[in-house]
Order: structure tokens, then C-alpha cells, then sequence
């Protein structure tokens, strides 16, 4: 850089790469960032990045002066009290919280002497989830300064299963290059959002490169010049804002792919081109006082796309709950034309009234369920039940845990409930603890302008079964320390993930069956494993990350026991923490358990870094703000990273 | 496309060709009695060869119809498709599969074969013959079989389903043929005299690869004297 160029407050940023590997579905992400302190005196370096609340932090590393500190992975309240320590000596701290509807931030500072260089290493892992048929690798990229070196690079490595291109990178990166004369912008493979506010990138295909080559490994980069990070021709800050997306999916020769390394084993299964199971499909709405405004209207926007999209052969119903229970038709009924168009004159009506009567709501819509599933005999149909809702209950049943026993002894294990909690001011905790518990799943709806777009996205995710009752099984004396092996529903564009550990290394075959019910008729996929032959191919192809299908499993495992433990109480709730936080500290997985903390001598007394992760519940407590405030600069250099 | 008409009852086989342009489909199995009708469509090589007596062609879509089921399988050397009403699933031939509906039974076994029951009483295997991708000539073809035929009626028609009742044939006059390495002879059956040609044809249910050498009296002329009517009377007009 000329003489001052890409120096802010005496700090040079001269290297910024973050490098994405993903095998099989699990992402590898490392952000390294070089900065040196070209002041006279010390000066603080701060180190911002933004990652999936998926993802797991699994290291991260301070270089100073070449000198590298390693993280190491504590028990959180372990890692707490150092943190407190560091705090209650005046000391800052950075902070991960959550950011956004996708991602976490992480945020570290640390005091830089003159002349001294420092290096930031963040590493963490997330597997990677197919939804409507794609994976989606997601990095929001912001420099707060022209970095000399910025480099964000993909690389998508195939894994073998006797077919060495049986995967391959089907999508470059998408994402709407800025457009001045679009508002939309236009689509290149390859490209990088920019917002409005910004000048476009004065040339897209010097900014952007996709590289895909025809052999099974495929690589993404964007690796825009100083040129194209200004603001201006003569500015000297940085326009570089903006996501960078990686979406792909797999060449999916047949519905199912077991890989095994080390005596680790994971099974994907998602088939396509079976017809769609026909569903009973009951939407509970709150339109409480609360939902009043632009949440009932794009309430009724997305319910009045989700009709257009409903089949013929489909059953609906809506229940509205406010102080009271109303609903559309006293059954289910078929979505014929004629009812649906009498549905949409129904949902344009929907206003906002009243207090919050969950219970009621929910009950009168398992009821309506319940009904139609006994009396459709042996009806190949699937049934699920979609609970919308802004607030928390506060007429009728209002006590969480005996709405929850009211639910989980209503529905008894036939169906999955969802439940979309439409912004902040609710029990998230509550409601995810509730579909859990009954075989579904809850989702956040950001109060933002496209929410009518995230509730149709979460019904599409949902509109179309495959299979029912689907049961993944392994030879019993053969695998143990199995994932999640049997769900409700296999949804269109979906993926099942199930990993386990091999009882004896020196297996040479197992079977691995799918059972499921479809549309019209019973279907059971087969996939021999060639234990002996995989790990053949995998040995050839070790330069990816030999262990990582065991880190998968690793990873599936805590997620999942995670999960069991929010719906959990008591013993039960006590040994899957031990048994999350024993794999957390194992795999040196940041989870909601854990914490990493990265420790300095510094004259005798220790310096401390933590890294945290938090929970949902993050969202429903103001985050803290102190960090920074008070800052003097020290006289030695300190670091500390903190969760909220 | 060869046939193999195996006859339990004098433990020898009959076999005959049937030569016709691709894009032909033959009418295989037809039960009046249950609607079960089994067609072929014929294929060619990549490179057809420009004389029609060398040219050789196969099976390349196949499809099983039962009227009563509501149900039509088309199997082809990509695809193998079940539909049933409106309703259609779709496997490839990368699947292990079973599919269990309505007293039907439906095995896809991994780049080897396809097995469709009908309760206990109608058995077919469908076999995929594979060749080198790359090949310049060849291509992938599949085979049919009809391992249990037991249920169907006594009206069954087709290529192979008029072979379905018990029938008898005799071979006597055995001697040199044209060829010296073969033996031609002469054969009685439905009271006709054929000149047939001692040769053998492959059967791979088992061995999928190599076959089984199966040693038949070929008929020759498209099996002429040896089916009802002529080969052309099996021309139908679509496979379903």
C-alpha cells in the first residue's frame, strides 16, 4: 500500500482469508486475519466475525509476535469465572452474540505494541443442512477497513463412495450483484452483494472468479483487489458489505450414501421422484391484539400464497385463536377449487382481537386432526399441524408445562407440531420445548419485511412428504451410539442424516436399511455397505480431514442431545448435559455448554480470551453493552472474548 | 431380441429370434382374463449395422400393466417407474429397493435385476444388461423373465405367454447343418414340421455378468411354425 493507504487509527489490516472446506455436507471454515500496528504507540485491534448460529466454534488462536496461544475448551462456568476475573480487573471484553436470524457474532480486541503483528485464527464447523433442495454455505463479509489480501475462498470436496464424482458442486455462488439500474440487481454464477447505498463494483468478473472445474473437487473464490474494496477511486474506506452464498446440492446417483472412516459411519438419505403423500394440514393462527398491524396482514399475505399452493388432494383447516376459538369449517375439508376459494375469503377476513388462548387454539386443531386421522382408516395421508404465534398464552390455559401435557397427551405421537414464533416478544424456549416433544420443530419469523415470506418458506419446507414413518435400520450388534434413526416425515428437498460408530472396526459389510410408508405403497431402501472398500477410498482421499465423519458424528450427536434436553426435566435433563458436555469438551466443540478460553502469561498473571455460544434465550435478554465504554489503553496487551 | 422358451416337461428348450427396426414394441404376455399385459420395445446398437441380418437389437423399455391394480411399471436401462393412478414414483437402477403395495411386490436389486410379483402366482425378473458406457456399438439392454406364470389363464397370449400351457414337441432326423459346428433337426409342434438348428442361448437371472449357457432347438425366421400367426401379429402400437 502507498505510504498511509489502508492504515485506520494506526492499524493495517494487510490479510483477511477465510477459507471454507466442506465435505460431505460438513463445513470446515477457518478466518484468519493478519493485522500489524504501524502506530508509535499500542493500539487496539479488534477482530469481528459473523458465523452460522448452527455452526460450532471449535478453535481459535491468537498469533502475537509469532507466538501462538491455542484455545482450549472449558466447561462453561469454569471458563465463567476466569471471564469474571478478567472483568472484575477492569479489563474488556468482546462478546458472540446473536446477530441476525442466521448468524452469531464474534467479537475479540486485543492491544497490539507498536510495531507488532498479530494473527487472528477463528475455526469453526457446521453441518450443513439440505433445505427445498440445496445446501447453503452462508459468510457475511464485512472489513471495516481496505484489507491488502482479502480472500474468501470455497472449496466443495467430494467424498468417494465407490463413485469418486459422485458429488459434485452443482451451484457457483448466488447472490445478486448490486446494479445501479435494478433494484433487484442482476444474477451472475458468481457474485457478491453489495447494498444500495454503495457504487457498484466497477467490474463484476474481475471481482468474482468461479472456478469449477470438471474433476469432482470444486472451488468458489472472491478475491476482490483494493480497487474494488474503495468506496471511491480516491476514498480510502471500504465498501465491501455484504453475504457471500455458496448454494449446492449433490449428484444424488440413488436416495441413499453411507461414507465410514475409523470405524464412524454416516448415512444420507434423501430420495426423490416419489409422488407426494397427500396431507391433513390444520394451520392454528393467534390473532391476538398483538398480531394487530403489518403482522396480521403479512399473516394473511403469506396463508393467502400458501392456498395457491395447496393440492387438491390435500385437507385444511384454520383455526383462529384470540380470547376465543374460531374456526373455518367445523372439519377438515378438501382443498378442491371451490374450497379454496371460499378459504381465501376467509383468511382476507382474518382480523386481529383479544387476548392469547394457545391452549384452546391448539387443541381444537389436534382435535380436528385426531378426528380426521381416525377416520381415515388405512389412508396413506400425512398429517401436521402448524401453530403460529407472537406472544404467550394469557387466557384459558396459560401455564406452559400444562399446555405442554395437554399437547403431547392430545396428539400422542401421530403427528408433528410446528410452531413459528413470529417475533421477540415471546417464550421461544416454550415453544421449541413444544414441538420437540411432539416430533416437530419451532422457527424464529423475524419480524422484518419479507416475514410473509418466511412463513410461506417454512410451509414449503413442509408442503411436500415423501414418506412417512420413516425408521433407519442397522444390524444391532453390529453399530452403536446411533443419531436420531426414525421420523415422522421425509419432506421433498430435505435430507435424513443418521451417524453412528461401528462396534467392531474390523467389520467388513453391513446393511443399512430405509423403511418408510409413501404415497401409495411401502418402500424399503437397501444400501450395502462395504466397510473394507470404503475405507479404501477414503484413505485415497485423506488430504480433506481424515476424522471429519467422526467430528459429523460428534457434531449430530451434541446438537441432538442438546435438543433432548430442552424438552427433558430432572435426572434425565442432568445426565444428557453431562453427556453433551462430555463430547463438547471431547471434540472441542463451542456449544451452549462450553466455552474456549485462550490463555496468556503475561508478567506473571494470566490474560484471558473466552469464546461463547449462546442459546435462543440470548434473543430474549438485552445483550450486554459495556464493553468498550471504558476503555484505557493498558499497558500490556490483553485480550478477552466473551459470550452474552 | 432372442427368446428362450424352456419346456419343463421334455427338459430341453426352443428358442427363436425376432428381428424387428427399433422403436418396435412387441406384445410379450397378454392375460384377457386379468388385464396383466407385459409389451417390449425393441432397440438397436449405437451403430446399427447396415446389413439387417447381423444387425442385432434388444429390449430397451419394458412395461407391465395391470388394469385391475390401476398400476403400470415401465422399466428401461435408466429408470424404472411405478404408477399407480395419478401417482408415479420413479427409482433408478442405482437403488436397492423393495416396494410392498396391494399384494404386489416389487424388488429392485442394484444394477442387477428387478423382480415384480403378483401375489403368489405371476413372477417376472427384468435384468439389466450393462455394457461400457463408452462402448462404441453396444448399449445397455435389459432382459425378461418369467419365473412363475402358474395363475395366469389359460387364454394368455403374447410371444412368451402363449408358451405359458403345456405343449409338446418332438425332434428327430438330427444331422450336420449348414454350419458344421451345429446340428440341424427336425421338429413337430402344434403339428407343424420346423427345421431347427441345435445352439444355445444364455439365461442370467443368476449370474448376471456371464450367464448360463441354456442349450435350445433355434427356430428359425422369427420363430415362424413355431409362434401362433407371424412375428408381426405382436406389433402393438405403444407400450402402454
Amino acid at each position: 500500500l502507498p505510504e498511509g493507504e489502508g492504515v485506520v487509527n494506526g492499524i493495517e489490516v494487510y490479510s483477511t482469508k477465510i477459507s471454507c472446506k466442506v465435505t460431505s455436507r460438513f463445513a470446515h471454515n477457518v478466518v484468519t486475519t493478519r493485522a500489524v500496528n504501524r502506530a508509535d504507540a499500542a493500539k487496539e485491534v479488534s477482530f469481528d466475525v459473523a458465523l452460522p448460529k448452527t455452526a460450532f466454534i471449535t478453535n481459535f488462536t491468537l498469533t502475537i509476535d509469532g507466538v501462538t496461544y491455542p484455545g482450549n475448551i472449558k466447561e462453561k462456568e469454569v471458563a465463567k469465572q476466569q471471564y469474571e476475573k478478567a472483568v472484575s480487573q477492569g479489563r474488556t471484553a468482546g462478546l458472540v452474540k446473536a446477530s441476525g436470524r442466521k448468524l452469531e457474532k464474534f467479537t475479540v480486541s486485543v492491544n497490539v505494541a507498536a510495531g507488532s503483528k498479530v494473527t487472528f485464527e477463528l475455526t469453526y464447523e457446521e453441518l450443513l443442512k439440505r433445505r427445498k433442495g440445496k445446501y447453503e454455505m452462508y459468510l457475511k463479509v464485512q472489513p471495516k477497513q481496505l484489507v491488502k489480501h482479502f480472500e474468501v475462498r470455497g472449496t466443495r470436496c467430494p467424498v468417494g463412495s465407490g463413485s469418486p464424482a459422485g458429488s459434485r458442486l452443482l451451484c457457483g455462488v448466488q447472490a445478486p450483484l448490486w446494479d445501479p439500474g435494478s433494484p433487484v440487481g442482476s444474477r451472475l454464477p458468481c457474485g457478491f452483494r453489495l447494498p444500495s447505498s454503495s457504487r457498484p463494483v466497477r467490474s463484476a468478473q474481475e471481482a468474482e472468479q468461479v472456478h469449477v472445474p470438471p474433476r469432482p473437487q470444486g472451488h468458489v473464490s472472491f478475491k476482490p483487489s483494493l480497487e474494488h474494496q474503495r468506496s471511491c477511486p480516491t476514498c480510502a474506506d471500504t465498501l465491501l458489505n455484504g453475504d457471500f452464498i455458496i448454494t449446492y446440492d449433490v449428484n444424488r446417483e440413488s436416495p441413499a450414501n453411507v461414507q465410514v472412516v475409523n470405524g464412524y459411519f454416516v448415512h444420507f438419505f434423501a430420495p426423490h421422484g416419489l409422488p407426494v403423500v397427500p396431507k391433513n394440514v390444520v394451520f392454528v393462527i393467534d390473532i391476538s391484539g398483538s398480531m394487530a398491524g403489518r403482522k396480521i396482514e403479512q399473516t394473511r399475505d403469506a396463508l393467502l400464497k400458501i392456498l395457491d399452493d395447496i393440492k387438491e388432494e390435500d385437507y385444511l383447516n384454520f383455526i383462529l385463536f384470540s380470547t376465543g376459538v374460531t374456526t373455518w369449517k367445523d372439519t377438515l375439508v378438501q382443498a378442491t377449487p371451490e374450497n379454496l376459494q371460499q378459504a381465501r375469503e376467509f383468511v382476507k377476513n382474518i382480523n386481529d382481537e383479544g387476548m392469547t388462548n394457545m391452549n384452546g387454539g391448539l387443541m381444537r386443531g389436534i382435535g380436528m386432526l385426531n378426528e380426521a386421522w381416525d377416520g381415515q382408516g388405512a389412508a396413506r395421508r400425512s398429517s401436521i399441524i402448524i401453530l403460529l404465534t407472537d406472544g404467550d398464552a394469557n387466557y384459558g390455559e396459560s401455564r406452559t408445562d400444562k399446555i405442554q401435557e395437554n399437547v403431547r397427551n392430545a396428539i400422542g405421537g401421530k403427528f408433528p407440531l410446528y410452531n413459528l414464533g413470529f417475533g421477540n416478544n415471546l417464550n421461544y424456549n416454550f415453544l421449541e420445548r413444544l414441538a420437540l416433544e411432539n416430533h416437530g420443530l419451532a422457527r424464529r419469523i423475524y419480524e422484518d419485511s419479507d416475514a410473509h415470506l418466511q412463513l410461506q418458506g417454512f410451509y414449503e419446507e413442509v408442503a411436500n412428504p415423501l414418506l412417512m414413518g420413516v425408521e433407519m435400520e442397522y444390524p444391532e450388534n453390529a453399530i452403536q451410539d446411533l443419531t436420531q434413526n426414525n421420523y415422522k416425515n421425509f419432506y421433498d428437498g430435505s435430507e435424513i442424516v443418521v451417524a453412528g460408530r461401528l462396534l467392531d472396526q474390523d467389520l467388513n459389510s453391513f446393511k443399512a436399511d430405509v423403511k418408510g410408508h409413501g404415497a401409495v405403497n411401502d418402500l424399503t431402501f437397501t444400501e450395502e455397505v462395504d466397510v473394507k472398500e470404503l475405507e479404501k477410498a477414503f484413505e485415497e482421499q485423506s488430504y480433506i480431514f481424515g476424522n471429519y465423519i467422526e467430528r459429523l458424528w460428534a457434531y449430530l450427536t451434541i446438537e441432538q442431545l442438546l435438543d433432548q434436553r430442552k424438552k427433558a426435566q430432572g435426572e434425565e435433563k442432568e445426565n444428557l448435559t453431562a453427556k453433551a458436555l462430555g463430547l463438547s469438551l471431547k471434540y472441542n466443540f463451542v456449544t451452549p455448554l462450553t466455552s474456549m478460553v485462550v490463555t496468556k502469561p503475561e508478567d506473571g498473571e494470566s490474560q484471558t480470551a473466552i469464546a461463547d455460544k449462546p442459546g435462543e434465550e440470548a434473543n430474549t435478554v438485552t445483550p450486554s453493552m459495556a464493553y468498550l465504554t471504558n476503555y484505557q489503553p493498558p499497558q500490556t496487551p490483553y485480550y478477552y472474548v466473551d459470550g452474552d | 431380441p432372442h427368446f428362450i422358451i424352456q419346456v419343463a416337461e421334455e427338459d430341453d428348450a426352443i428358442c427363436f429370434n425376432i428381428n424387428e427396426d427399433p422403436g418396435t414394441v412387441l406384445r410379450l404376455i397378454h392375460d384377457p382374463a386379468t388385464g396383466l399385459t407385459v409389451n417390449g420395445e425393441i432397440i438397436g446398437d449405437k451403430e446399427p449395422s447396415p446389413d439387417p441380418k447381423t444387425r442385432r437389437t434388444y429390449f430397451g423399455r419394458l412395461g407391465i400393466a395391470n388394469p385391475h391394480m390401476d398400476l403400470q411399471i415401465e422399466v428401461t436401462t435408466e429408470t424404472l417407474s411405478l404408477g399407480s393412478g395419478a401417482t408415479r414414483s420413479t427409482f433408478s437402477w442405482l437403488d436397492t429397493v423393495m416396494i410392498a403395495q396391494d399384494g404386489m411386490l416389487v424388488a429392485i436389486h442394484r444394477n442387477e435385476n428387478m423382480t415384480v410379483s403378483f401375489g403368489d402366482g405371476a413372477t417376472f425378473v427384468i435384468v439389466l444388461h450393462q455394457v461400457w458406457k463408452k462402448h462404441p456399438t453396444h448399449r445397455d439392454f435389459l432382459g425378461f423373465y418369467v419365473v412363475d406364470s402358474h395363475r395366469m389363464s389359460a387364454q394368455t397370449q403374447g410371444l412368451l405367454g402363449q408358451f405359458f400351457h403345456p405343449f409338446d414337441f418332438s425332434v428327430s432326423d438330427v444331422h450336420p447343418g449348414s454350419d458344421p459346428t451345429k446340428q440341424d433337426a427336425t421338429m413337430v409342434v402344434k403339428n407343424r414340421r420346423l427345421t431347427v438348428t441345435r445352439g444355445s442361448q444364455k439365461d442370467y437371472r443368476k449370474k448376471s455378468h456371464t450367464g448360463t449357457k441354456v442349450p435350445c432347438w433355434f427356430v428359425h425366421n422369427n420363430g415362424e411354425g413355431f409362434i401362433d400367426g407371424v412375428h408381426t401379429d405382436y406389433i402393438v402400437p405403444s407400450l402402454f
